[in-house]
């Protein structure tokens, strides 16, 4: 099924 | 030392509204280019990020760079005390701990000013590459809005899709399923309400309903809604305030395990 991907897997923390 | 003029104190109130139920806290940061702010949701899935240029207010000095931490659910119980055609006036103190927020009516005879303790938050500022979308479509806001409402009775998700057909929305749920197209519209009477697709790549993407409907808090500050699309990455949706910079909400989308 559809999970849920975190912001983390395509932008990275300054 | 930071006083930050804005004549249309209407805007800072949506602006304020748009953000609250997405984000608790967070910092506002404000140097010569502008007053602005990037935070995302407690499960770190959805992204708001404000500008509000410089020259878009009356008074703006800001002389050294400042991070201001503040719960928004406050800021918005404080600019609640603002009438709609009130002034705004931003003040703090360079290290101190403390925002003043001020409201002056449009005859100028009354004048309220409140202090707000500003907060030390750790906040992860996310780097955001700029990206080839496959798909971008400007519609209208409203319309926007409206098709997230009713696709949320029905499923938790919405597929995207945008193909030269038009842009596709699509939800199932206990009830049955729903499809929305919206055809490219550009045969209008005024501009704001066209459907313009810009499409490179045909994309098909799914979200989380509950986070889009959120992002629609931003339609009183903009007619139209410009939502870019790639596979393999966060949708953005931007809504541009006049003659100031804009709002812009990412969501990463749902994927197959």
């Amino acid at each position: 099924g559809l999970h849920q991907v975190r912001l983390f897997r395509f932008f990275f923390v300054l | 030392m930071l006083e930050l003029r804005l004549v249309q104190g209407s805007l800072l109130k949506k602006v304020l509204e748009a953000m609250k139920d997405l984000v608790t806290d967070a910092n506002f940061d404000c140097s010569a280019t502008g007053f602005s702010l990037q935070a995302m949701d407690s499960s770190h899935v959805a992204l708001v990020a404000l500008l509000l240029r410089s020259e878009g207010f009356e008074h703006y000095r800001c002389d050294r760079n400042i991070t201001m931490g503040m719960n928004l659910n406050n800021v918005s119980k404080l600019l609640k005390c603002a009438g709609n055609d009130d002034i705004i006036t931003i003040k703090a103190d360079d290290g101190g701990d403390t925002v003043t927020f001020m409201f002056e009516n449009p005859k100028q005879d009354k004048i309220s000013d409140f202090e707000m303790k500003l907060m030390d938050l750790d906040s992860e500022h996310l780097g955001i590459p700029d990206a080839e979308y496959h798909a971008i479509v400007r519609m209208p806001s409203l319309e926007f809005s409206r098709i997230c409402k009713d696709l949320s009775s029905i499923g938790d998700t919405v597929v995207i899709s945008v193909t030269k057909e038009g842009i596709k929305f699509s939800t199932r749920g206990d009830i049955g399923n729903a499809n929305i197209v919206c055809r490219q519209n550009t045969t209008v009477d005024k501009p704001e309400e066209a459907t313009v697709i810009q499409m490179n790549e045909a994309v098909s993407l799914t979200f989380a309903l509950r986070y889009l409907n959120s992002f629609t808090k931003a339609t009183s500050l903009s007619e139209t809604v410009t939502i870019s699309l790639s596979s393999e990455l966060p949708l953005v949706a931007e809504y541009k305030i006049a003659d100031m910079g804009y709002i812009k909400f990412y969501l990463a989308p749902k994927i197959e395990d």
